[in-house]
Order: C-alpha cells, then sequence, then structure tokens
C-alpha cells in the first residue's frame, strides 16, 4: 500500500458517502443516473466475489464488502424508497453499447482464460465507462447541484490517483498491470471536461452549467 | 506468469 492508493481508495469511499448524504439530505436522487449505479454494482460484484476464495487483508475485504453492499443500498433507494424522484426519461444512454464491448474485450484481453479471471477484466473495462451514461445526463441537463458535482469529482479523482500508484509501484515492486493501466487511463480521461468546469467554476463557488 | 496482476488493488 503506498500514500496515492490509499488517497484513492479514501477517495472513492468519500464519493460513495457523499452521494448517500446527497440522497438522504435532500430525499431524492435527482440528477443521478440509476444507469451508472446500476453498472457499478455489476462492476464490484464481478471483481469482488473474489472476496469469498482469496483473503489479502481486512482493509481490502471491508472495503470490498463496503462497495457491493453500498451500491447495492443506493440501487435500492433510487428503485424504491425515492423512486418517484428518479426520472428516468433523462437517463437514456444505451448501456448495451458499453456491457457487450467490454464483454468482447474482457474475453480478448485478460490475465488467464477462467471465468474468475475474466470477470476480472470484465470489471475493469466496465468501470472505467460506467460513469458514461451519468455524464450523458449531465450533459443533456447542462447544470448540476453542487454536492452531485463533489461525487462526481471525488470518484473521478480515485482512480485519478491510481496512476501515480502504478507508477510508484512499477519502480518500487517491478508490477505491471497492463489491463487496468490502459482502463484506468481511459477511465480519468473522461473525467477531463467535467474536472475542467469542477474546478474553474463550483470550486470558485459558482453553479455547475455547461455551455449552452 | 500471465496471471500474475497485483491482486491486492481494489
Amino acid at each position: 500500500m503506498n500514500l496515492f492508493r490509499l488517497l484513492g481508495d479514501l477517495s472513492h469511499l468519500a464519493s460513495i458517502l457523499v452521494l448517500l448524504h446527497k440522497i438522504q439530505t435532500s430525499r431524492s436522487c435527482r440528477g443521478i443516473s440509476f444507469k451508472t449505479q446500476a453498472l457499478y454494482v455489476a462492476v464490484f460484484v464481478a471483481r469482488y466475489l473474489d472476496l469469498f476464495w482469496r483473503y489479502i487483508s481486512l482493509y481490502n475485504s471491508a472495503m470490498k464488502v463496503f462497495f457491493i453492499g453500498s451500491s447495492c443500498y443506493i440501487l435500492y433507494l433510487m428503485k424504491y424508497r425515492y423512486r418517484p424522484t428518479n426520472d428516468p426519461s433523462i437517463d437514456t444512454f444505451r448501456i448495451e453499447y458499453l456491457l457487450v464491448p467490454c464483454a468482447i474485450l474482457s474475453l480478448i484481453f485478460n490475465y488467464n482464460f477462467m471465468p474468475t479471471e475474466i470477470l476480472w477484466s470484465f470489471s475493469i473495462f466496465l468501470e472505467s465507462v460506467a460513469i458514461l451514461p451519468q455524464l450523458f445526463m449531465l450533459q443533456r441537463t447542462g447544470e448540476a447541484e453542487a454536492i452531485t458535482t463533489h461525487y462526481l469529482a471525488a470518484l473521478g479523482i480515485y482512480r485519478a490517483l491510481y496512476i501515480p500508484n502504478w507508477i510508484y509501484r512499477y519502480f518500487t515492486e517491478g508490477v505491471i498491470d497492463p489491463i487496468a493501466v490502459t482502463a484506468g487511463i481511459v477511465q480519468t480521461g473522461l473525467y477531463l471536461d467535467f474536472f475542467y468546469v469542477y474546478f474553474t467554476k463550483v470550486l470558485q463557488g459558482q453553479k455547475f452549467e455547461l455551455p449552452a | 506468469n500471465p496471471a500474475d496482476r497485483p491482486k491486492d488493488e481494489l
């Protein structure tokens, strides 16, 4: 464990707590893409089921349980408790355009052609693009509540911090994971436009608004 | 071994 990865994980943890806080305090999931949240459940379940046969550390297991549990809970909140505040008519991204290519890529690029490793690859590829329905929704509505942008910023910073972690690990441990690194760079890249508006507007106290 | 990816990352 190094500082970049620890801060990345904490940023990921924080993003989910911010999202839960937003939903609970406003009693609304307005502005949140159900499709993106459902994709995260698929990502976490596909990747973290190794919880049952591979023990790394208490930290590792606790985080995996938290990510699976919290993402399922968020889906429950959106689908049941705050269902009237969820507007599917603006959440129109076609997720089959993400699922099918990720499934194909995971069959081609994996570290071992076995179900668990293919699922791992699939989760890495899917995570890298899972934010697209959310960003697409943001693009459509053109604006977002500040708290929603804090959630997205924390989520983007998480994977961005994994990049220096991989560079650090390459030089200190000699390990390199080309699948995770490639997908991680793509994932971070998808946030660049968002980061630009977030850092130049929201953090200066202005409203998050995209140019028309 | 191609399966030697670091398995401690989340």
